[in-house]
């Protein structure tokens, strides 16, 4: 279960901390992936009471949008918190869907790849397996079939430390790269953080998905979680 | 397996100090509904008196809403999010597919905190752990009591902390952010965060 809360000192009008609060989870808390379960009881709140001494700010505050892209940014990192302490993570994985002819059927396809066990087990395994990965953007509830075009996409893993060459390609313009570098990337998998990119070349939208790697661990805790 | 690295996300991911937004107080306790005795329930408490507070918030889309989850939302309803100022949250059981009987459970939890605030509809109420199984009142109600007329509220970090350690369930570390903002007019204002969550991850609140 997801449970948070957010508070802050500030003057919000109700209604414009209800519209911000939605807008900032949208790309945050529900952008995230351990294990593609939604819990009956996944609650987010947010109070505002005011007690810095400035003007109240609603939706045409001049101020609502700076702080609307605060809370997104700052519920973006609690939400990474989450996934980090994926239960027996050891990886902790984003998925950029980027050049996405929508923001929606952007995130599709990331949920989709985020929620693979297949990538997942895969991931945890330091496997390059992009099949796995084509293959959940191929199964992908898209709302608009044009959004991908099997002959536009990319898709590569990412090295979120400072090494080279940063982008290791997997997949360019829909061709594989059957000759992979499989060195690089084992190195690349081993780090602790992962990049997956995936560039659609429809359109111009973008989303970042947070998901994690499953582990035997994860058997283990949730075998008897009950009892 | 060559994956299974050994990384202590307590020490990389809790913070040792930090910021809080002012006119807020909170507490913690350990009721007894964790078998291991840690701590499981938590309170916040808004104290600013100069306005009033506004409160919003987006829940689970899963069709089966837990009883903290139906209760919460009917506050949020009936209020319009003006004058919430407490939140209760109890881990170890999440008070789900109780039916009428774990609505009624929360309804008491969440007046009682309502009788020490002196004020009705001001307090939301989340719950977590296992499903399919009651809450322990007694332990719960006793754990309120105390807290209020102890007065186990505090401002200062390890109060905070504390809250963040009293809503984990199979979490390895408590997620608390915090952070310090300022406005174009040079006004300062504090976010400060709270988030639990390790299985059953895959969140579309509305």
């Amino acid at each position: 279960t997801l449970l948070g809360f957010i508070v802050t000192d500030l003057p919000i009008k109700s209604t414009a901390l209800q519209s911000m609060l939605r807008s900032s989870v949208d790309r945050s808390f529900n952008c995230i992936s351990v294990d593609g379960d939604m819990s009956t009881n996944d609650t987010i709140c947010m109070i505002a009471n005011g007690a810095v001494n400035t003007s109240v700010i609603d939706e045409s505050s001049p101020e609502y949008a700076q702080v609307k892209s605060q809370v997104t940014e700052f519920a973006q990192q609690l939400a990474q918190l989450v996934v980090r302490d994926g239960e027996g993570a050891t990886k902790f994985v984003t998925v950029n869907v980027k050049n996405a002819l929508n923001f929606k059927d952007a995130k599709v396809i990331a949920e989709a790849i985020s929620n693979s066990m297949l990538v997942k087990t895969a991931l945890y395994g330091q496997d390059a397996n992009w099949g796995r990965i084509l293959c959940a953007i191929g199964y992908a509830k898209l709302g608009d079939l044009a959004s991908l075009d099997p002959t536009k996409i990319n898709v590569s893993f990412v090295a979120t430390d400072d090494s080279e060459p940063r982008e290791l390609k997997l997949i360019v313009n829909g061709t594989p790269q059957l000759d992979v570098d499989e060195a690089r990337a084992s190195e690349i998998l081993s780090l602790p953080d992962l990049e997956v990119l995936v560039n659609l070349g429809t359109g111009k939208e973008e989303c970042q998905f947070w998901t994690c790697d499953l582990s035997h661990e994860y058997v283990t805790i949730n075998g008897d979680y009950r009892s | 397996q060559r994956a299974a690295a050994t990384v202590d996300k307590y020490a990389l991911y809790v913070p040792k100090s930090g910021v809080f937004p002012k006119g807020f107080k909170v507490a913690s306790t350990a009721t007894g509904v964790k078998k291991n005795g840690n701590l499981d329930l938590g309170i916040i408490l808004n104290t600013n008196k100069s306005r009033p507070s506004s409160a919003a918030a987006v829940f689970t889309t899963n069709k089966f809403k837990a009883a903290p989850v139906v209760l919460s939302k009917s506050v949020l309803d009936k209020t319009d999010g003006e004058g919430v100022d407490a939140i209760i949250v109890n881990s170890g059981c999440a008070n789900s597919v109780t039916g009428e009987v774990g609505l009624k459970d929360a309804q008491t939890i969440v007046g009682e905190v309502n009788d020490f605030l002196g004020k009705g509809d001001a307090t939301l109420t989340m719950s977590t752990g296992v499903i399919g199984q009651r809450l322990q009142m007694d332990k719960i109600s006793k754990g309120i009591k105390q807290m209020f007329q102890k007065d186990s509220f505090g401002s200062d970090f390890d109060s905070w902390l504390g809250l963040a350690k009293s809503i984990n369930t199979t979490d390895t570390f408590p997620k608390l952010v915090t952070s310090k903002f300022s406005l174009p007019n040079g006004t300062e204002y504090t976010l400060t965060g709270i988030a639990k969550g390790a299985g059953m991850i895959c969140p579309n609140m509305a």
